[in-house]
Order: structure tokens, then C-alpha cells, then sequence
């Protein structure tokens, strides 16, 4: 689920 | 990465140094609305804070610091060494208009509700309306200085790129996130207004002039 949502952008 | 939001993030670079380098060779913030430049502040902390906890890549975090660091520079310039040539009188926008919205909505939609979650998604909705302060600075002053627009338009591009990395994105990794496109479009639209005025007055060697 998105709870592992990876923000990887700046 | 993409060319989309390695430009995006270049523009945004560009647009921080425009700044400094305006304040710091003019030595005069006029023009400049700091109330925009502590949002941004908030929005760089309120983000970058996995900077200790989650590693991505060297470029990830050097950009980080620097955004971070820029952001101090730049408030330090305006409210302590240029603190004279502040415009108080017409950066008046009150952000807690801003801030408080933000916060709400980042309690009720995001990913996930953990600290860490509620800031990133606190500091994306806060970055979409973090330049209405300067916008409504440069709607009251009536007109910008060349540079000041320059840094705009490189400002406003940054996350205009953005839409493409994940429209981009989208197509090759199946990858979105809606939280952040729906802020990012706010954030782009923001600025059309002042885009158009970019293009057809001060790309001509005009005055960025609004119409009264």
C-alpha cells in the first residue's frame, strides 16, 4: 500500500 | 531520473541562486517578499527531513543541503543583514491563511499517517501556494525588477518540469503519486498569470508592469 511511499523527488 | 526533473530541479537550482546573487550584488532585498522566503523555508524543512533517515542517492542529498542551506542564506540576507531594505509595508500577506489550511488538509489526505508521512505531505501542499506572498508583493507594488521576474520564471518552470517527470514517469514506471500532482498543477497554474507576463513584457526588455 502507498504506506511505503518511497519519496524519491526533491 | 528523468531529463524532466533533472531540468526541474536545474531550474529550481537556478532560480535560488538568481535570488541570492540579486540580494547579495544589489544588497538590497526590495521587491522580495521574505514572507514567501520563510514558506519555502518551512517547505525545505519540513520535506528534506529524511535526509538523515533515508538515503536515496549522493545527488538527492547534496541537493537537499543545498536547498536547505540556500533557504537560511537567503532569509539571513533579508532579516538580518538587508534588513533595511525589507519592504514590510507591502509583504503583508498573512500566511497563517496559508499555514493553516495546509496542515489540515495534510491530516486528512495523505498516504499515510505518520510524522514523517503528515510533513512531506504538509510541505508539498504548503510549496503549492508558498509564492502567493511574492505574487501578491509584486500585484501590490505594481511591477518587478527584471531579475526578480527572472527568478520567478525559473521558479514557476521548476515545477511546470515537474508535471512533465510525472506524466513521464506515469508512461515508463507506472509510477504517481496524485498528492503531489495535484499540488504540483496548483502550484504551475499559480504562476500562468505571471508566465504570460513574462513572456510577452519582459522577454521584450519591458518592465514587468502589471496592469494597474
Amino acid at each position: 500500500d502507498y504506506g511505503d511511499q518511497l519519496h524519491d523527488e526533491l | 531520473m528523468n531529463i524532466f526533473r533533472l531540468a526541474g530541479d536545474l531550474s529550481h537550482l537556478l532560480a535560488i541562486i538568481i535570488l541570492l546573487l540579486k540580494i547579495w550584488k544589489t544588497r538590497s532585498c526590495a521587491g522580495i517578499s521574505g514572507k514567501s522566503q520563510v514558506l519555502f523555508a518551512i517547505v525545505y524543512l519540513t520535506r528534506y527531513l529524511d535526509l538523515f533517515t533515508t538515503y536515496i542517492s549522493l545527488y538527492n542529498s547534496i541537493m537537499k543541503i543545498v536547498f536547505i542551506a540556500a533557504s537560511g542564506a537567503t532569509l539571513y540576507l533579508m532579516y538580518v543583514k538587508f534588513k533595511a531594505t525589507y519592504d514590510h509595508n507591502h509583504d503583508s500577506f498573512r500566511i497563517e491563511f496559508l499555514l493553516i489550511p495546509c496542515v489540515i488538509l495534510a491530516l486528512i489526505i495523505n498516504h499515510d499517517f505518520t510524522v514523517m508521512e503528515i510533513l512531506w505531505t504538509f510541505s508539498i501542499y504548503l510549496e503549492s501556494v508558498a509564492i502567493l506572498p511574492q505574487l501578491f508583493l509584486v500585484s501590490k507594488t505594481g511591477e518587478a525588477e527584471s531579475i526578480t521576474s527572472h527568478y520567478l520564471f525559473a521558479l514557476g518552470s521548476y515545477r511546470a518540469l515537474y508535471l512533465l517527470n510525472w506524466i513521464y514517469r506515469y508512461m515508463a514506471e507506472s509510477h504517481y503519486d496524485l498528492i503531489a500532482i495535484f499540488a504540483g498543477v496548483v502550484q504551475t497554474i499559480l504562476y500562468c498569470d505571471f508566465f504570460y507576463l513574462y513572456i510577452t513584457k519582459v522577454l521584450k526588455g519591458k518592465k514587468l508592469q502589471l496592469p494597474a
